[in-house]
């Protein structure tokens, strides 16, 4: 049997002429660094959960990607993330929505699945979970980069209506 | 959002998926992400799925269960399934992404916008691309 990881960094109105060089190599770099987490833990042998928590966690730190730090912000200037993770052997599950301060929201979605009876928690509750599981808590403003805040505001001064068009996400 | 499915060396399958949303959502909105069926889901009888995109549409195509039911119960092949799916989202006025991987190692992504940031990696190598080929 082979190994194998595929892992995307979202999609959107990204074409050549909209993607600055910097931005595309930060993005190929990341997306490098994601495959170098997963594939360390396959290529040994080890499990497609561990693997796929790995690689999402590597790109939740990336700002370069709407998750974890860098989220886009919603209309009142915050950050609110969700993540879900599921194990094909058994079909557990475990997910998150709405959280404001932890950090490693996949690590959260996992916990879940693996500590708690239920599959989805969110808002305040999925946010002391996480603490009460040790998952690092931080304040909202960690999450927030001056790129998706100038999006916010560009977004509000054209109206306000949320990004139907993924133009940022 | 982010995501990522693998297959390991005993064939089990996983799927992860995160995100911050849509930038200027309001009223406490939760897209597909979250919601395993929708844009995460996993089934070593089928795949794994994870998506991105305008989570509204995925909800409502139930994307991820519906890619690894087509090819659990109706039989299809993954990029088949794949593309069915990526369909039906549009149909439902939708634009994004799926990638995909079986318990056999067997992968497959697409995606209905002007890009997707993707990766893969396995015994094989590597590919990394933004926009479509």
């Amino acid at each position: 049997m082979t190994w194998k990881l595929v892992i995307h960094g979202g999609c959107g109105a990204m074409r050549p002429e909209n993607v600055t060089a910097e931005q595309e190599e930060l993005a190929r770099a990341g997306l490098n660094l994601a495959l170098d987490a997963g594939e360390a833990i396959l290529a040994s042998g080890g499990a497609a959960l561990d693997a796929v928590e790995a690689a999402a966690r590597a790109l939740e730190e990336n700002p370069a990607f709407n998750a974890g730090r860098g989220s886009v912000l919603t209309a009142d200037g915050h950050v609110e993330l969700d993540a879900a993770i599921m194990d094909g052997s058994d079909r557990r599950a475990g997910a998150v929505a709405g959280m404001r301060t932890t950090r490693a929201p996949i690590a959260a979605a996992r916990a879940a699945m693996e500590h708690s009876p239920h599959v989805l928690l969110t808002y305040e509750g999925a946010d002391r979970f996480a603490a009460e599981q040790g998952i690092e808590q931080v304040d909202n403003r960690w999450f927030v980069t001056p790129e998706r805040q100038a999006q916010l505001d560009r977004i509000m001064a054209a109206g306000g209506k949320f990004d139907t068009d993924i133009k940022y996400g | 959002t982010i995501g990522a499915v693998a297959c390991d060396s005993r064939g089990h399958v996983a799927a992860a998926t995160s995100t911050g949303g849509l930038t200027a959502k309001r009223w406490g909105r939760i897209g597909d992400s979250p919601l395993i069926g929708a844009g995460t889901y996993a089934d070593d009888r089928a795949g794994a799925v994870s998506a991105t995109g305008l989570g509204e549409s995925f909800i409502r195509a139930v994307a991820a269960h519906e890619l690894c039911a087509q090819i659990r119960i109706g039989g299809e092949g993954l990029r088949a399934a794949l593309d069915a799916v990526l369909a039906d989202v549009g149909a439902l006025g939708g634009t994004g992404g799926l990638i995909a991987v079986g318990p056999n190692g067997e992968s497959a992504w697409g995606f209905t916008t002007p890009g997707m940031y993707r990766a893969s990696a396995g015994p094989e190598g590597r590919q990394v691309a933004i926009y479509a080929e």
